[in-house]
């Protein structure tokens, strides 16, 4: 079993090699890696032991070989089908963000063309049955259903707190093996149900220290 | 100088210390702090030597007083005032979520209370001079004057790509420490000023490993 915390640093260590593979470099060592990523070459190195052989340490891990295994891990070539629960402000700030962005002009930006956001549900009578930009809106009581329809993995929830809960229960049942939670609540889910929870409060708090 | 990684981590060593405070440790090791944390002991440490003595190493660090400690970098106890330019969709949620999830019972979740958004700014005329719960919003010419009036220190920028490098450079000029960038753009600003870039995708990409 690799640590959760481990597999949340992978897509910037894709980011980190891509960077050296645009530059056309052959090989880098776990410091340069370190050195973009803001950690320490052991550090890196301790993670990458988690997913078997990367390279040699001697000289360095091969650029194209360590970002042809970063791809395989993060399933980066496969479609991935995201279902998107509460289109409320945020709900409709991700549709936007994750359906259009892809169309911005920086490689280093956007979501990765695979990441797909094929549904989105709610209760608000008023836009269940619409559509935004293709994407259709279902009524949540549907999610089962088209959970499977879709073949949907991952579940971004993006509903009142008080709602959460009872929403990711849903989605447990469904089989969805993912979920990015923002509402600011711990989520029961049974063990094979991954949950990230994503606090935009910390990237606040961090930015705190420079006000002086 | 303290590198820019090592104070993204600050906050959540803040919480870590916090859970430990909770449940009534004295002393807590780096061992304990990296296992919260998902680092390794020495990355605890090597991070820690950027702000001086924190505890003795040989039996751990004094929970209350490292605390105090990371407290007092944080700023947790200041009022830093925040302003929001973008009142659209992102702006909104997080506006909402600033503004009331405080109110969240869980101590985990909710913004830290110092951390007051005065104000919101936008060109849309339907909206300038309204105000969203009591926080005004104003045109976004108006950024500079508002700034030193409500002594707003950081920024989130909640704009459409291709508004967000002119709105940055306006921030540098009002005399902004901090901004937290939501738009997908590289924004070139002073060196005095930090820019914290926050993308969704990245955690949407560390999800998709768990779909196998
Ligand atoms: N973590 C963060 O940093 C952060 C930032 C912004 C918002 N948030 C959180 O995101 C959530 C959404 O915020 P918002 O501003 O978009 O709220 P909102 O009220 O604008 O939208 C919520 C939407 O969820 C829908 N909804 C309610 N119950 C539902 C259910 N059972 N199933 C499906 N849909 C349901 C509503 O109809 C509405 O459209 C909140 O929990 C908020 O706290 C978190
Ligand atoms: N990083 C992420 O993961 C993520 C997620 C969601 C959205 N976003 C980004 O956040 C930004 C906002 O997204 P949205 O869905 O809220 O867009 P939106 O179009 O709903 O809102 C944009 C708002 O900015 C205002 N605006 C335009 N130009 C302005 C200017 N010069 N000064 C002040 N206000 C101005 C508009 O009037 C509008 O109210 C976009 O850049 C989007 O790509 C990023």
């Amino acid at each position: 079993r690799i640590p959760d915390v481990v597999v949340r640093r992978m897509p910037l260590y894709l980011r980190a090699v891509e960077d050296f593979a645009r530059r056309e470099h052959e090989v880098v060592s776990s410091q340069e890696l370190g050195d973009w990523t803001g950690l320490t070459p052991a550090q890196v190195r301790k993670d990458f032991t988690f997913f078997g052989e990367f390279g040699k340490q001697g000289i360095g891990y091969n650029v194209k070989f360590l970002r042809q295994q970063l791809r395989e891990i993060l399933r980066i070539s496969e479609n991935v089908h995201v279902g998107l629960v509460g289109f409320g402000n945020l709900g409709r700030a991700l549709a936007h963000y994750l359906i259009d962005s892809h169309v911005t002009d920086n490689p280093e930006f956007g979501s990765p063309d695979k990441l797909r956001v094929t549904a989105a549900f709610d209760v608000d009578e008023s836009i269940v049955g619409t559509d935004y930009r293709g994407m259709p809106i279902f009524h949540v009581d549907r999610l089962s259903e088209i959970v499977h329809e879709h073949g949907i993995k991952i579940i971004v929830i993006a509903v009142p707190a008080r709602h959460a809960q009872a929403v990711a229960t849903k989605c447990a049942e469904a089989g969805v093996k993912a979920i990015l939670n923002f509402a600011p609540v711990t989520l029961n889910v049974p063990d094979e149900v991954k949950v990230h929870h994503t606090d935009l409060t910390l990237e606040l708090q961090s930015l705190a220290f420079y006000t002086a």
